[in-house]
């Protein structure tokens, strides 16, 4: 899962 | 970044904008489903709440910006401007029986039972799904415009490139998000026959047309 929450894809 | 999802970016982009100027230019929505249209403007609005909380990039936040105005002016369009143009006979797909299971399953599997990220696994596991309606549409029409198989394929090309994108991602930087891998995985496997019929018959020139 991404780093502290984040989503960084569209 | 990489290659894989930049093109499918760019390749979502050209969809949306295909669709868009398709219903602008013939003043029609003949053949596309507004049902389709609805969900995708869901899953944006439901996908980039943190639009203003989660600043990713310059690229980021003005595609999000990009893919919600789009979207909405599609269903403005369809359902507002050219309605009289709607073919709400072959567009009865219940879309009600996609939001609410996938609604249950975002709160049953999720990263983090937090409400943006509630939203964000629903707006996943619903654009898997979101295009149903379309490919519904399709089979009781038997048979697609030109351009909508254009707006099709290059659809479901996207989630393929990000699927390269998620492999390569999983190689070089250890990243992987199992829902999204899944999700995306389903989404892509909807539009298998679809593809085939667009390599074997749009590309020659043909019109796609189902098998009656």
């Amino acid at each position: 899962h991404i780093a502290d929450g984040k989503h960084d894809e569209l | 970044m990489n290659i894989f999802r930049l093109v499918g970016d760019l390749s979502h982009l050209l969809a949306i904008f295909v669709l868009l100027l398709k219903i602008w230019k013939s003043r029609s929505c003949a053949g596309v489903s507004g049902k389709s249209q609805i969900l995708f403007a869901l899953v944006f609005i439901t996908r980039y709440l943190d639009l203003f909380t989660n600043f990713i990039s310059v690229y980021n936040s003005l595609m999000k910006v990009i893919f919600i105005a789009s979207t909405v002016a599609t269903v403005y369009l369809m359902y507002i401007k050219f309605k009289a143009t709607y073919d709400s006979n072959h567009d009865t797909f219940r879309i009600e029986f996609l939001v609410v299971p996938v609604g249950g399953l975002a709160f049953l599997v999720n990263h983090d039972f937090t409400p943006l990220e509630i939203l964000w696994t629903f707006s996943i596991y619903l654009e898997s799904v979101a295009i149903l309606p379309q490919l519904f549409m399709i089979s009781k029409t038997g048979e697609a415009e030109t351009i909508t198989s254009h707006y099709l394929f290059a659809l479901g090309s996207y989630r393929a490139l990000y699927l390269l994108n998620w492999i390569y991602r999983y190689y070089f930087e250890g990243y992987f998000d199992l829902i999204a891998v899944v999700a995306g995985c389903v989404q892509t496997i909807l539009y298998c026959d679809f593809f085939y019929l667009y390599i074997t018959k749009v590309m020659w020139g043909k019109k796609l047309s189902l098998p009656a």
